[in-house]
């Protein structure tokens, strides 16, 4: 049977706890409170979970996954260091050869020690086409050599591994300006920009997107390492505000542990 | 940012020479959204801020002191109390002492591990660093790279055994007389038993006196999630945090030092081989309240 009694306090505090431990933070946290204080528990709930879907459901600006005739169809992984942008290039790859496209990576990590050997290692293993660089030379080099390569081999995607980088450091951020430029110069009309948030990320997620849409436009993000205990939360306030959409997560550390996102399936999570 | 919206909370009070409960509940609403903001964990930040409460109220204000001043104060000290006063170095014994890394899957393991042994190169000290993770691509070629760079002696990965790799290397230390080895493992989730074990195993047959956890700093609400579990299979002596040089306020170091009681020892302060200092609590602090 339907109660009439508003929410009680208790319970409101019970659902602030789960969304401030999720790391929605305390402003989108008192917001969504403040909005079903006035309800009763059941309406309540089911309001508050209807408002989160909604803040998720984004439309991609385009989406690269529709094949079209423009070829190659770029797509450029960025981020802060460590968050699995070299595990996701890996597994988009992979997801995208099973749908019967013929991709390329190219490795254009030239900074991190191993960072070329690491995406080498998962390109010989899957038999995925690769273009790289020298350790220590031009990223912009290996995305100009890997987009003339993509484009000789008519390829479908061209897969490019960026090196993590601090939104902080406005050099290593400059270097986005020259990628773009390359790209720009190739008329590449398919370029789409993938920013890789990890899971455990607190609220720096959202100065993370922020500043890296300043430097390059961000058309979508990844959330990698949801297979932890972390409920990658953080993603509200960042599509909240933002409104970039999440398109893809990361469920493990397999190739073929990557799913397309799924709103309603990340809202129920929290509530687990 | 906190102290000046704390100033500004008082200043618009009258002055009445000791601090009221509701003064300091006006105060304590934004301790506790910049504390969250923050990332201090949501159970930390409610003790936090009682225990704050329980120290202002009453507190006497003189004249010459602004109230909020005492305010910010109390939390400033508090904060610095609450993250660790003295520096507590490495402990270091064994025939060769061994220091084992452990953490999330990304933290900073590796670079940490050059970056330490750099450290300790320099402490005169002969470091052995020892790859002991088989399961990322690259990753014992990642640490070799960095051992070359820096002079510093490398013992690859076992590809079939973690804790072979371990071994190996403890003996190639005591044969060349290299000091300390220092262990660098996979990234690892602490809810995957299996993984959890293998570290169990590698710490009963080698002893390390030194287990220490990378964290990445700007880690969320999750920062107790792992650490409690770290700490509870492995004993824990020390954390390091890694990414400081970046923006974020670090409240997970506040969150982990209160729940675990750990250390921590080092952050990481950058990609670059001298990118490792040492912990100070008052720097910390001033990070966290922003
Ligand atoms: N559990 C889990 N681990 C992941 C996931 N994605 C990546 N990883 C792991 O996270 C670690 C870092 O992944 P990388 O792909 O090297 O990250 P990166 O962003 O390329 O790192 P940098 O290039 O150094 O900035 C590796 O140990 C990966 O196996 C995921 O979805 N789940
Ligand atoms: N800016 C900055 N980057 C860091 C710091 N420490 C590590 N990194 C970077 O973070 C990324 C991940 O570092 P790794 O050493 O590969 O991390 P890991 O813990 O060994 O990763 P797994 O072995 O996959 O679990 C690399 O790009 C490092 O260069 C730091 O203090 N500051
Ligand atoms: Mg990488
Ligand atoms: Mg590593």
């Amino acid at each position: 049977s339907r109660s009439t009694d508003k929410i009680s306090q208790e319970q409101l505090e019970e659902l602030e706890e789960i969304l401030l431990l999720a790391d929605l933070g305390p402003d989108l946290t008192d917001y969504l409170i403040s909005e079903i204080k006035n309800e009763n528990p059941q309406d309540g709930l089911t309001k508050l979970q209807q408002q989160l879907t909604d803040i998720l459901k984004v439309d991609a600006a385009e989406d690269v996954l529709i094949p079209t005739s423009d070829k190659p169809k770029v797509i450029l992984i960025a981020g802060v260091n460590g968050t699995g942008k070299t595990t996701s290039a890996a597994k988009i790859a992979y997801l995208l050869t099973e749908q019967d496209n013929k991709v390329m990576l190219a490795a254009a990590d030239t900074f991190r020690a191993a960072g070329i050997e690491q995406l080498e290692n998962w390109a010989k293993k899957y038999d995925f086409d690769l273009i790289k660089g020298q350790y220590g030379g031009d990223a912009a080099a290996v995305v100009h050599d890997s987009y003339d390569a993509a484009h000789s081999r008519n390829v479908d995607y061209l897969i490019i591994d960026t090196a993590g980088r601090l939104h902080t450091k406005k050099n290593l951020m400059n270097e986005f300006n020259k990628i773009q430029k390359v790209l720009n110069n190739k008329n590449c009309h398919r370029c789409h920009n993938l920013l890789v948030l990890d899971a455990t990320v607190g609220l720096n997620g959202l100065q993370q997107v922020q500043i890296f849409n300043q430097y390059i436009p961000v058309h979508g993000l990844i959330v990698t390492k949801l297979d932890g205990t972390a409920k990658g939360g953080c993603v509200f306030p960042v599509v909240h505000q933002m409104r970039i959409p999440v398109q893809f997560i990361g469920v493990g550390e397999g190739i073929e542990d990557f799913q397309f996102f799924d709103p309603e399936k990340f809202v129920r999570g929290l509530f687990n | 940012n906190l102290t000046s919206r704390i100033t500004t909370v008082f200043t618009s009070l009258k002055r009445k020479g000791y601090l009221s409960e509701k003064d300091v509940d006006n105060a304590i609403r934004d301790i506790r959204r910049a504390l969250l903001q923050a990332d201090v964990n949501f159970q930390v930040v409610k003790e936090f801020c009682q225990n704050i409460k329980q120290q202002a109220v009453g507190e006497r204000v003189y004249k010459s002191l602004r109230p909020g001043d005492v305010v910010v104060k109390i939390v400033h000290d508090q904060l610095v109390e609450l993250l660790g006063q003295e520096y507590s170095p490495l402990k270091l014994s064994g025939m060769p002492p061994v220091i084992m890394l452990v953490g999330l899957q990304g933290s900073g393991k590796t670079t940490t591990a050059a970056k330490l042994a750099n450290s300790l190169t320099k402490q005169n000290y002969k470091p052995l660093l020892s790859a002991c993770d088989n399961r990322r691509p690259a990753a014992s070629e990642q640490l070799e790279i960095l051992a070359q760079k820096n002079q510093i002696d490398f013992n690859p990965v076992d590809p079939l055994s973690a804790l072979k790799s371990a071994e190996k290397a403890v003996e190639i230390a005591r044969k060349k007389y290299l000091n300390p080895v220092i262990l660098d493992t996979a990234g690892r989730l602490h809810i995957e038993h299996q993984l959890m074990e293998e570290l169990k195993d590698i710490k009963s047959k080698l002893n390390p006196s030194d287990i220490l956890l990378v964290v990445d700093a700007m880690t969320g609400q999750d920062a107790v999630n792992l650490a409690e579990s770290f700490n509870k299979e492995l004993g824990l002596t020390g954390i390091i945090l890694t990414k400081l040089d970046g923006d974020t306020r670090g409240g997970a170091a506040l969150s982990i030092r209160q729940v675990t009681g750990v250390p921590i020892k080092y952050v990481g302060t950058g990609e670059k081989i001298d990118d490792l200092m040492q912990f100070y609590p008052k720097r910390m602090a001033s990070r966290i309240l922003g």
